[in-house]
């Protein structure tokens, strides 16, 4: 563990959690891409299957569980609780364009052929393009609220960071996963359009049209 | 060929 890292996950957190509580505060998820954070329950759920099957550290389990345990909750308050404010008209995103390639590589580019291994190459994949989904709905709308490009702020940030991670872990313990690395340098790339969007323009992204 | 790596990360 290094300081990138556990930043990345502690900016991971907090985008997680923000997002949570924008939609709990003001009982309105408008704005928000149901489709995304479907994936992003997705990716999770496919990620940390190994909870079931080995132990690495406390810290570990208990990020996993928090970041599963949001995640769904964030899809119920989207799809249940609030259902009345989601923008179903404008977050048309067909999610299977994502899901059916991204499977099918993880079949054919992966570590090992086996069932965990290839829903983790799964998860990584679809992670590196959920985001998809919501940048698509902002350029539909013309515009995100403040707090939501907080929160795909430090979406992006986490991915940076993860980036400089491996660098160091790459420099210091000899360590890199070239599936992971190549996922999040495209994941990385689709946060710097808005990056720069949310630097020029303030915190009020609008996209023009 | 690289080996299954552990999945320390998240």
């Amino acid at each position: 563990m290094n300081i990138f890292r556990l930043a990345g996950d502690l900016s991971h957190l907090a985008a997680i959690i923000i997002l949570l509580l924008k939609i709990w505060k003001t009982r309105s998820c408008a704005g928000i891409s149901g489709k995304s954070q479907i994936l992003f329950a997705l990716v999770f759920t496919t990620r940390y299957l190994d909870l079931l099957t080995s132990f690495i550290s406390l810290y570990n389990t208990c990020m996993k569980i928090i970041y599963i345990g949001c995640a769904y909750a964030t899809v119920h308050l989207i799809y249940m609780k609030f259902k009345a404010t989601y923008d179903g008209n404008h977050d048309t995103f067909r999610i299977e364009f994502l899901i059916v390639p991204v499977g099918g590589l993880s079949f054919l580019v992966n570590h090992d052929f086996s069932p965990l291994e290839i829903l983790w190459t799964f998860s990584i994949y679809l992670e590196s393009v959920a985001i998809l989904p919501q940048l698509f709905l902002i350029s539909k709308t013309g515009e995100a609220e403040t707090i939501t490009t907080h929160y795909l702020f430090c979406l992006g940030v986490y991915r940076a960071l993860y980036l400089f991670n491996w660098i160091w872990r790459f420099y210091f313990e000899g360590f890199f996963d070239m599936i992971a690395i190549v996922a999040g340098v495209v994941q990385t790339i689709l946060y710097c359009d808005f990056f720069y969007l949310y630097v020029t323009k303030g915190e009020k992204v609008a996209i023009p049209s | 060929e690289q080996e299954t790596t552990e999945k320390d990360e998240l």
